[in-house]
């Protein structure tokens, strides 16, 4: 089974076309096996992306180093799918 | 594992797994055979059956209402909202004059699990699966996103060649038999007036084009559309939803469900994208699986209305 330990999802909104095109880029850094939940649409609209643990530091240091700035929108995704598998089961005993 | 004995104790505000939803769905029929049945329109790439219910007071051939949900396998609050959706269309039959009226003349087609292998993989393997489970000789990575598996744009921009993408096209259109079914199934109704293609998240109620800029013919019958769903929907809870095209809205996507559908002549061809803003994404908690059905079924019901009322 594929664990997301360590895994965090960071929610990216550029506000300017530059900070647009900076996140457009990610996409096509295929060694950070990035997984975008919302893709770019435009300036002004969330860009959620999940990162594995190794990638977060070099994703990091990478925004911050343009100036686009992120916020974390989960801290832990293993933790909430552990908190969902804990939930069905609960639910079907 | 104890099975729900009815769909009245199944529980609504829990996640379940493919066994237990096509026991639902098994228990739905049963208990309403009269309104309820389940058809069999394919089976996917892992031969699983691909099963539709349809909700009908009688009659051939009738004109007919699509819904689906859970074409892409990790959104699995769409499958929960789909397994809700045909609890409450028995529920509200009689009581509900709105839809009774609806079902007087039209049936109704659900596909609660569009993806099947994509949500078996998703409760066995990688919470985080989001395309088909097909493979394709020379490639390592596996399965095609079937929302960019459709005969409308194929291959065009806003989907990817790459194997290995979340957003790979394919080989060809209709390469994946569970878009392949769909494409059969409507095509051999031949009397769908509206269609509704359920994603997850970010709160939105989307019509055609995502392939093009160039709008569709009825672009202000759809956009008016939507903007009374979306004021249904927040009505409930004050969820918050944009509305619009699809490429307008979000951004260029050719290949999509919706694209096709209305291509074909489905006037009333929508897609929403479910709760949440940014706080779970696919993760929404199971404590949210209702009040999401509750607000979204409201504004199918005016879709569904509009089709019912506007009659081409």
């Amino acid at each position: 089974t594929e664990d997301f330990v360590g895994h965090q999802v960071l929610r990216i909104v550029p506000s300017s076309d530059e900070e647009l095109r900076k996140v457009q880029e990610l996409q096509d850094l295929e060694h950070l096996q990035l997984d975008f939940w919302l893709s770019p649409r435009g300036t002004g609209d969330p860009v959620d992306v999940r990162v594995p643990f190794p990638s977060l530091q070099p994703l990091k240091v990478h925004l911050e180093a343009n100036g686009v700035p992120y916020s974390i929108m989960i801290e832990d995704v293993q933790a909430l799918v552990d908190q969902e598998q804990m939930q069905m089961l609960r639910q079907r005993r | 594992r104890l099975q729900p004995l009815s769909t009245d104790t199944f529980d609504y505000s829990s996640y379940h797994n493919l066994d237990e939803i096509y026991v639902f769905m098994d228990l739905l029929v049963a208990e309403n055979p009269n309104l309820v049945s389940k058809l069999e329109i394919g089976r996917s790439t892992e031969n699983r059956p691909l099963y539709v219910l349809k909700f009908s007071k009688g009659g051939t051939n009738r004109p007919a209402i699509w819904i689906d949900t859970g074409i892409h396998s990790r959104e699995w609050v769409t499958q929960a909202s789909g397994v809700w959706f045909a609890k409450k269309i028995v529920q509200d039959q009689e009581k509900d004059e709105g839809l009774a009226s609806i079902l007087d003349q039209m049936d109704i087609f659900l596909e609660i699990v569009t993806n099947p292998d994509g949500f078996v993989f998703t409760h066995t393997s990688n919470r985080m699966w989001r395309k088909t489970r097909s493979k394709r000789s020379g490639s390592l990575c596996v399965g095609v996103d079937p929302n960019r598996n459709w005969n409308a744009g194929f291959g065009g921009s806003g989907s990817s060649s790459s194997p290995c993408s979340e957003t790979y096209h394919g080989p060809y259109a209709n390469s994946e038999p569970e878009v392949e079914a769909i494409v059969n199934f409507v095509k051999n109704h031949g009397n769908i007036k509206a269609f509704v293609s359920i994603h997850s998240y970010s709160q939105l109620l989307l019509y055609p084009y995502g392939y093009t800029t160039t709008p569709v013919p009825d672009v202000e019958e759809l956009h008016q559309v939507a903007k009374e769903a979306v004021a249904a929907l927040s009505s409930l809870y004050g969820t918050k939803y944009t509305y619009g095209s699809i490429i307008t809205t979000i951004y260029q996507a050719s290949g999509g469900t919706i694209d096709w559908t209305y291509n074909q002549g489905i006037k009333y061809s929508f897609t929403f994208e479910l709760r949440d803003t940014g706080r779970y994404g696919f993760l929404l908690p199971a404590s949210q699986i209702v009040p999401t059905a509750q607000e979204t079924w409201l504004a199918l019901k005016v879709i569904m209305r509009h089709a019912l009322e506007h009659p081409y």
